[in-house]
């Protein structure tokens, strides 16, 4: 399984459609303070259905809809799209790509959709179950949060055997 | 279950022994479940490691950029037990000197990357210069993020 | 008592718009305390930021660097009202980059070295820049702290 | 005021006698991880009068004594001090230099000594009252904490100003 593409629309600092290719190997991305790495990780969280404001460091779920600047207004939702190369077949559909989409109105109405078609969270964390893509405590290590887990409980430390057992 | 649990938790542990003393050039390290505890399925787990030529101490004495290298290593065991597709580091080469970057990125290329994908963000060149594909995100309109094409050599220059 | 702890409180906020407005080169900032608590002696504080360009929105999504410079400036503005004799920083520029350490060592080299000692621990090149005296500590035996005798010169080979 | 000397033995990982000299300015530390660099910020926290262990990164306070190497044995006692320069009598004492020392011992004894005569800790803190001198939340900033003042919650954030005051 690769991750092929993420696709972000008025996600946090990305106000106008931005999409980055990924192959297999590593990807760097650089920059100056403030100008939206981070943004990008949040939004990979996202997308796979977190459902925590604090997880992407908002204080409510609409922070992350682009909320304008000096020149710009605000936009009225926030879309970003997760695409994988579902070539070994991991991933339990019969597509070869599979796209995982999901949307945020100021209402706060959420969508989700799989290959362009509504679906609910619970279809997308049914998806990836068990193939070692998600919101567990390993493959996502946010910024100033490498050593939480030497600084973490005893018993914290548990999820992250937990999710490799 | 317990067994799975069991024969996970032996595995990591092995990995780790190796993988720290890869990243340190030596040294030991170990993680054991807390012998109080009778049942596995409840047990806290504790973290000993200890640097080259150091005494065995409390983690809490580790310098940040050892505390990161320990956990970094803790990360790859568990990764080579059970891979996971891809992985995103967002800045975890913060506290590291230049050697201990080239140990980490050293390590990843030579074993990770050919089960998954890495996603890393940085301000350090070494770790740049691992990268197949590089992306620079910039706000040349304030406020607003974009994607800029860059080549290595002109990363080199903007970063430590 | 309440007055000296209200004119220290309108101090520093005067000072923190200051010194956030030199090291982002623009924006504002605002420190408040908090309205629903009667008792000035009792309020929690409430810490608005603002860089340049953007809009003013809670703390919490400002980025790594935004928060570290946004920290500096209300350390020198704190620094401001009431210097202490002596400051050490252990490894404040890690989040930085390049255009950040320039501005925070300048503004710390302008205004705050004057009244205070200034002891920092750091991995960066530039920020060795402003010292006037420059240590360096090796473990050549293991485990076993030295201190060593540097030039700033052989020491920006060493440093990201 | 003026922070002039800084000498240890036996404290953590400086396992002879070590002195750092200061100036008025800047004085930076340069160093590989892991060699004693953030040590030297515990020391002069610890000399100043610290009574937590988990304040120097320890878990009991006879972590600060130099506990030994593969090749060297532990020792006994861990000794630090500062030399102030109090050219302008911000000390009330009527030295122009004030020299601060504290020793523990393994038995757990601790002594504290000013200008190499034994005093007790309330001394200690006596003498730096008022000054700026002092295990206070702004004028050392450990690795790792300075976003500390912008994550902890609003109560706790009044300590920086109480300070002052
Ligand atoms: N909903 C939003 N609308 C517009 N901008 C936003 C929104 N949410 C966050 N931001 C902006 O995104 C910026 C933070 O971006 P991010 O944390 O990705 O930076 P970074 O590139 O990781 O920087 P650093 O190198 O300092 O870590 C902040 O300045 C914040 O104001
Ligand atoms: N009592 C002690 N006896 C001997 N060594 C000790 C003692 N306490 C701590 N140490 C050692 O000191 C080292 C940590 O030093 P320190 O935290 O000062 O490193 P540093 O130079 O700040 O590194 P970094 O750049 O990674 O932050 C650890 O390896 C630890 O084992
Ligand atoms: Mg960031
Ligand atoms: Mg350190």
């Amino acid at each position: 399984m690769l991750l092929k593409k993420l696709e972000m629309c008025g996600f946090k600092s990305f106000a106008d459609k931005t999409e980055f290719d990924f192959q297999s190997g590593v990807t760097a991305f650089v920059g100056p303070n403030g100008c939206g790495k981070s943004n990008v990780v949040d939004a990979v969280r996202w997308i796979l259905g977190e459902q925590s404001a604090k997880a992407v460091r908002g204080t409510q779920m609409a922070d992350v809809i682009f909320n304008g600047t000096a020149s710009r207004r605000s936009l009225g939702f926030a879309e970003a799209s997760l695409t994988f190369l579902n070539d070994r077949g991991i991933l339990p559909v019969e597509y070869t790509e599979v796209c995982v989409t999901r949307r945020l109105y100021r209402s706060g109405e959420s969508e989700y959709f799989l290959n362009r078609q509504p679906c609910r969270l619970r279809d997308i964390r049914t998806l990836f179950m068990d193939t070692g893509v998600g919101l567990d405590t390993y493959s996502i290590i946010e910024q100033g949060k490498v050593d939480k887990f030497i600084q973490s409980n005893s018993k914290e430390r548990r999820a992250i055997f937990e999710e490799a057992a | 279950s317990r067994e799975k649990f069991m024969q996970t938790f032996e595995e990591v542990r092995k990995n780790f022994q190796e993988t720290f003393r890869r990243l340190f050039g030596g040294g030991r390290c170990d993680v054991m479940l807390d012998p109080e505890e009778p049942d596995v399925l409840e047990a806290g787990i504790e973290v000993l490691a200890c640097p080259p030529g150091k005494e065995l101490r409390s983690i809490t004495l580790l310098s940040g950029g050892e505390k990161t290298m320990t956990t970094i290593a803790l990360l790859f065991a568990v990764f080579r037990s059970k891979p996971s597709p891809f992985c995103i580091l967002d800045e975890v080469d913060a506290a590291l000197d230049e050697a201990n970057i080239d140990r980490f990125t050293q390590l990843l290329v030579d074993e990770f990357v050919k089960d998954s994908q890495f996603i890393i963000i940085t301000h350090s060149k070494r770790t740049v210069g691992i990268a197949e594909i590089l992306y620079g995100i910039t706000m040349q309109e304030k406020g607003v993020s974009k994607k800029v094409a860059v080549k290595v050599e002109d990363v080199t220059n903007m970063l430590n």
